[in-house]
């Protein structure tokens, strides 16, 4: 496409599509967005993240990756329409033009672009980094599982052939150390929302304990709000409540990791499963899902604006 | 390219600890074989697993014996796959 209007948005993409469409994007708004690169995967490809912004320096601002876990496919694909929808809707929706008024988003599409590429060219079904593992035939972290939070503890394996492998030691993988720099230098970052599929929840932390955080009530609030504003639109069905509660212990999480960093509105969503493909959502359903999403999203986003601290 | 033919993905919804903690025991059993795609919570929810060809008969026997239902989400991913596959290359003609 010669422009971001013309890009399909109801079909998937190769990750270099996604680098196409941020460069155009980028060039599309020069005010608005900007891309930096945060660091490289072990492959070497570039950790991408969109900055939208109105303006001010080091403003506060909110967090969305998606796509993590490479194969969850829906999740980049809905990361494409997000920055879309963010140029599309800001200076048109009042609560949105509100949030960028103050503060600042980022957003990353690609988060595990190793594994994403590997998706498309050898593997459909995976899950993990690409890096190998010394001394183990089986390739890959589960990025989800290397963050400085509980590393190590139940919740997570240690075996490199387990789609659950933690890593050798927390951060290990570049695709989670980029994240961990960016988010403690920028040291603003006030929400925090990292977007998986498939189950159909929104969750916050803790994924490695079952003390609840001091701002569960708040946070529960939030994701209630938020579920019943995903669930007016097409009467897509969510479960809330904190990883540990709501899932199951998972150690090493993103989300964990962030809140204990004083990143308060730190949530992580699963999203649609029409109970038939799983990891293989159709194409039709990438809009659809991306629609809901973002009302739940905008619900968060919302919040943080109207609750600062 | 890694294929997928044959491979099930099977939904499995334990009625109650115990057939979760069979479930559990599967999980452990055969880690490497079965790829979760949805991860073993609580009773009553649903536990996808990705099952290869050649360890679905021990898979279903497992369930069977144990008296654990399950229903077949995905009867052949590689058919699933390919059909992905068939349309991104037809969206990609037109641009």
């Amino acid at each position: 496409p010669q422009n971001t209007d013309s890009f399909d948005f109801a079909n998937y993409h190769t990750l270099e599509e996604i680098y196409s469409f941020q460069d155009l994007l980028v060039a599309e708004n020069p005010n608005f967005v900007s891309k930096i690169v945060i660091g490289q995967s072990y492959e070497g490809r570039p950790l991408n993240v969109l900055k939208f912004s109105t303006g001010g320096t080091n403003r506060p601002a909110i967090w969305i990756d998606t796509g993590i876990h490479s194969r969850e496919w829906v999740t980049q694909a809905s990361g494409l329409w997000f920055a879309k929808k963010i140029v599309t809707d800001y200076g048109t929706d009042p609560t949105l033009t509100a949030i960028l008024s103050q503060l600042d988003i980022f957003l990353e599409i690609a988060t595990n672009p190793d594994g994403y590429a590997f998706t498309h060219s050898s593997n459909r079904m995976w899950r993990k980094t690409r890096k190998p593992n010394p001394g183990s035939s089986c390739v890959g972290v589960d990025p989800n599982r290397n963050w400085d939070a509980g590393f190590g503890e139940p919740g997570a394996s240690s075996s490199p052939c387990s789609e659950t492998y933690r890593g050798p030691s927390a951060n290990s993988e570049s695709e989670v150390k980029s994240i961990v720099d960016f988010v403690k230098s920028h040291a603003n970052i006030k929400a925090f929302i990292s977007i998986h599929s498939y189950s159909q929840m929104l969750m916050y932390p803790y994924g490695y304990k079952t003390t609840p955080t001091n701002d569960a009530a708040e946070l529960h609030k939030v994701a209630q709000k938020a579920v019943s504003d995903l669930t007016s639109l097409y009467g897509t069905k969510y479960t809330y409540g904190s990883i540990i509660d709501t899932i199951y212990q998972a150690s090493g999480g993103s989300i964990d990791w962030t809140y204990n960093q004083g990143i308060k509105y730190s949530y992580t969503f699963e999203l649609r499963d029409t109970g038939q493909y799983g990891f293989l959502l159709p194409a039709t359903q990438i809009i659809p899902t991306a629609q809901e999403t973002w009302l739940a999203l905008m619900t968060i986003m919302d919040h943080t604006l109207k609750n600062p601290y | 390219k890694v294929t997928f033919e044959g491979h099930k993905v099977l939904r499995i919804v334990p009625k109650d600890e115990v057939q979760l903690s069979l479930i559990k025991d599967l999980e452990e059993m055969m880690e490497f074989e079965l790829d979760f795609w949805r991860g073993l919570t609580t009773v009553s929810n649903p536990v996808d697993v990705r099952v290869p060809s050649h360890v679905l008969n021990s898979v279903k026997d497992y369930l069977e014996t144990q008296n654990i239902e399950y229903s077949t989400m995905i009867e052949d991913l590689q058919i699933l796959l390919d059909m992905e596959q068939k349309v991104m290359a037809g969206a990609r003609v037109p641009q």
